[in-house]
């Protein structure tokens, strides 16, 4: 899963 | 990534295969707002301005580029093409939609997760995705009846939002440091705005009848 804060939704 | 969200994501490419399919197929644009589309295409364009700096996955920078690419073809079909571009409902399609950029804009400037560029635009885009709807939702009401792939198309629109409010809860309580909840807040208002749509959807799907929105 995507570290804090980076948006790895669309 | 869990079911919710890729059902979301699912369901949202789905809702622009509908229009595309829409569109192709009757080459007629009529209930369709292209103040929505354009909206659509400002979301797409200033949320993901991170597409060529954060690699996430191959998923994530497809779908990014497709909903990119769909969005400004839609709005090129409704502006340019010859044949589709006659049947576009100007004059029903009167909703202002520049204020709906202009909140949402200055509402990003003041409520947001950090004070930076992409921050910004992030939060810009989620607003504005919250409220684009609307012009659509008006010039339907407006043109009275509604063509089946055009009911589809903002079923699954509405839809889709409402499987990612479900992925919010679902991460809330699996991931530890997990907080969205400036898309989780807009996500609801987005869904909300819906509800009266949801509502003649399921009336016109139970009756077996045309969609028939109140004047």
């Amino acid at each position: 899963t995507a570290d804090e804060g980076v948006k790895d939704e669309l | 990534m869990n079911i919710f969200r890729f059902a979301g994501d699912m369901t949202h490419l789905i809702s622009v295969l509908v229009l595309l399919l829409k569109i192709y197929a009757t080459k007629s644009c009529s209930g369709i707002s292209l103040k929505t589309q354009e909206l659509y295409a400002l979301v797409f364009l200033t949320r993901y301005l991170d597409l060529l700096t954060d690699f996430i996955s191959i998923y994530n920078t497809v779908m990014k580029l497709i909903f990119i690419a769909s969005s400004l073809a839609i709005v090129w079909c409704m502006r340019v093409h010859p044949i589709v571009r006659r049947s576009y409902d100007k004059d029903l399609d009167t909703f202002r939609h520049y204020f709906l950029v202009a909140a949402s804009f200055i509402l990003a400037l003041l409520v947001n997760e950090k004070f930076g560029f992409q921050e910004v635009f992030w939060a810009f885009s989620i607003y504005l995705e919250a409220v684009a709807i609307l012009p659509q939702l008006v010039l339907l009401q407006r043109s009275g009846n509604v063509d089946n792939l055009t009911g589809h198309y903002i079923f699954f629109l509405g839809a889709y939002r409402a499987l990612y409010i479900l992925n919010w809860i679902y991460r809330y309580f699996m991931e530890t440091h997990f907080s969205r909840w400036i898309a989780c807040i807009a996500g609801l208002v987005q869904t909300a705005l819906y509800a009266d749509f949801f509502y003649y959807y399921y009336i016109s799907w139970k009756n077996k009848a045309k969609l028939q929105l109140p004047a």
